[in-house]
């Protein structure tokens, strides 16, 4: 038997409603390490990358491996009859078709239990290089959801230039055109707060904001989020979760016509 | 502005 129980129930709550929009459906693996989950968009521009250790589960139990093929979008809903301090349970049975989800108050006083109908799901699993970044940004991730919303006024892409200043975020369209520089932090209260570059050497590269949109939606997920950009390889976006694990999106680069 | 590339390029299959 699968079974999973997360105190934390709304980790599971703001991971799919991340990822709902960029991805229908999804095999969860599950083993006795931890929960992953590893998803192309239907236009194969992005990928999602999700791991969740056993250790941040209370308590975790996996016989054996198993995959779970899981609409999302059914997940989202049926995730939405919980409250947000519920703990959540995910269940499945050796032998079973289904994913049972269990909300349970704090208190334990309200049990609620859904029976999800598991889809076959025909997911090629790729396999992503490691990868020495020539920069990486880290910046709180509620500036990175604002910037690309305010990118997308002005057009489909931004181009991010990073280098020893900072950051500097361009768009440009019909109506006109726009930038967003970030200077690395000098001094402040919070790590949360600071905007970071680690630079080997400066990088310019061009991202569809459609994709970088659906990205930020993983914000409540986690106060800060990097950014790690080499010449022609994708971009990659992390999200840590508390400190059980990541939720990563890989953004290809456009490249000049 | 630029045309897209598939993650597929970058990613090779399992």
């Amino acid at each position: 038997m699968f079974e999973a129980r997360l105190p934390q129930g709304q980790i599971l709550k703001k991971l799919i409603e991340a990822v709902r929009e960029l991805v229908t459906d999804a095999n969860f693996e599950c083993k006795p390490s931890g929960l992953s989950l590893q998803a192309m968009d239907s236009s194969h521009v992005s990928l999602v990358s999700l791991l969740m250790r056993a250790d941040g589960f209370d308590p975790y139990q996996c016989d054996r491996n198993r995959t779970l093929g899981i609409n999302l979008r059914t997940l989202a809903s049926v995730l939405k009859c919980s409250s947000n301090d519920d703990i959540i349970t995910i269940r499945a049975e050796d032998d079973g078709d289904s994913a049972i989800l269990i909300f349970e108050s704090p208190s334990s006083d309200r049990l609620s239990e859904f029976d999800l109908k598991l889809v076959d799901i025909d997911n090629e699993q790729l396999v992503i290089p490691d990868t020495q970044y020539d920069a990486v940004v880290r910046m709180p991730s509620a500036e990175f959801q604002r910037i690309v919303r305010d990118m997308q006024i002005l057009g489909d892409s931004v181009t991010i230039a990073c280098s020893k200043d900072g950051v500097k975020f361009s768009a440009n369209g019909e109506i006109g055109s726009g930038s967003v520089r970030l200077k690395q932090s000098s001094a402040v209260d919070s790590e949360d707060d600071a905007v970071t570059v680690d630079l080997q050497q400066a990088v310019s590269l061009t991202f569809a904001l459609r994709y970088l949109s659906l990205f930020s939606k993983a914000a409540p997920l986690s106060p800060t989020v990097t950014l790690s950009f080499s010449k022609d390889v994708p971009l990659l976006v992390e999200f840590r979760i508390a400190d059980m694990g990541h939720l990563r999106f890989y953004l290809a680069p456009k490249i000049d016509e | 502005a630029g045309s897209q590339v598939p993650i597929t390029h970058f990613f090779y299959r399992d």
